[in-house]
């Protein structure tokens, strides 16, 4: 099985 | 005051047209030095980043920033009704509440004005850092169109492992597998039909194959993609234009 992380796991916002 | 012209329309719609099927709600925020918009897809997998340079407009004046909150679908309805060929201007004041969105055809005997309601939409705007990508790949954009939507049939995911000397892309799903192996190459007559491969450290990485059906609608908008991946990082699809470019980031999956 796979998981799929979102992407604001790696980009914070500003 | 934001006077922005496209000296054909077509630009912004092939713009548009390669992440509107992604997103739909984007704040595009105009400034003195252009155009930037950024969005994530409902299911926070994918992120677009959109910049257009001064220099892709035939005019562009921007004297305070503006915030111009676009529903895509309704854009791209107003967008059908130019032609090509024709110049494209977007006009807003300085707290707007709509965008004109003015055609001329080139002789100027029709002009056609439309006006498209603002949102106010509330999204977040994330810090893209400059990341440390392991390996660039340079391709021709139909190549991957093709890869893409051939191994796309087989599989809701599709591994892409780069080593020194090949790009292998992969699949494997209920109803078989596929490989499809790319080598670098130069094509001297064509240069946009080479391959090109920078590699500092292997990478294999796997990607939901509708997303990357999403990113493929970005080669309206450039003959070539750049992809760079990293290990653990989103992947970067970059499709340039003459002044901006389209970028997709996309989040890889992992194995538990």
């Amino acid at each position: 099985m796979s998981q799929q992380p979102t992407i604001s796991k790696f980009f914070k916002s500003v | 005051m934001l006077e922005a012209k496209f000296e054909e329309a077509s630009l912004f719609k092939r713009i548009i047209d390669g992440f509107k099927d992604c997103v739909q709600l984007v704040n595009f925020q105009c400034k003195q030095d252009g155009i930037i918009a950024q969005a994530v897809d409902d299911s926070r997998v994918l992120l677009v980043s959109l910049e257009i340079g001064v220099e892709a407009f035939q005019e562009y004046r921007c004297d305070h920033p503006i915030t111009l909150g676009i529903d895509l679908a309704s854009l791209s309805k107003i967008l059908r009704c130019g032609n090509n060929n024709d110049t494209l201007t977007l006009i807003a004041e300085d707290t707007p509440d709509s965008v004109m969105l003015l055609f001329e055809d080139t002789k100027k005997d029709r002009i056609a004005e439309f006006n498209l309601k603002l949102m106010d939409i509330d999204a977040d705007f994330l810090k893209i850092e400059e990341l440390v990508y392991e390996s660039t790949l340079n391709l021709p954009a139909t190549e991957f169109v093709r890869v893409v939507r051939e191994l796309g049939q087989l599989s809701d995911s599709l591994n892409i492992t780069v080593t020194k000397e090949t790009i292998k892309f992969a699949c494997d799903g209920d109803i078989g597998s596929g490989t499809i192996i790319l080598r670098p190459f130069i094509n001297m007559e064509n240069p946009s039909e080479s391959i090109k491969l920078e590699m500092d450290q292997p990478v294999e990485l796997t990607f939901g194959a509708k997303y990357l059906a999403d990113i493929v609608k970005g080669s309206a908008l450039s003959d070539k993609v750049a992809i760079r991946l990293s290990s653990e990082a989103p992947a970067l699809f970059q499709f340039d234009l003459k002044a901006g470019f389209l970028q997709f980031f996309l989040a890889p999956k992992f194995n538990d």
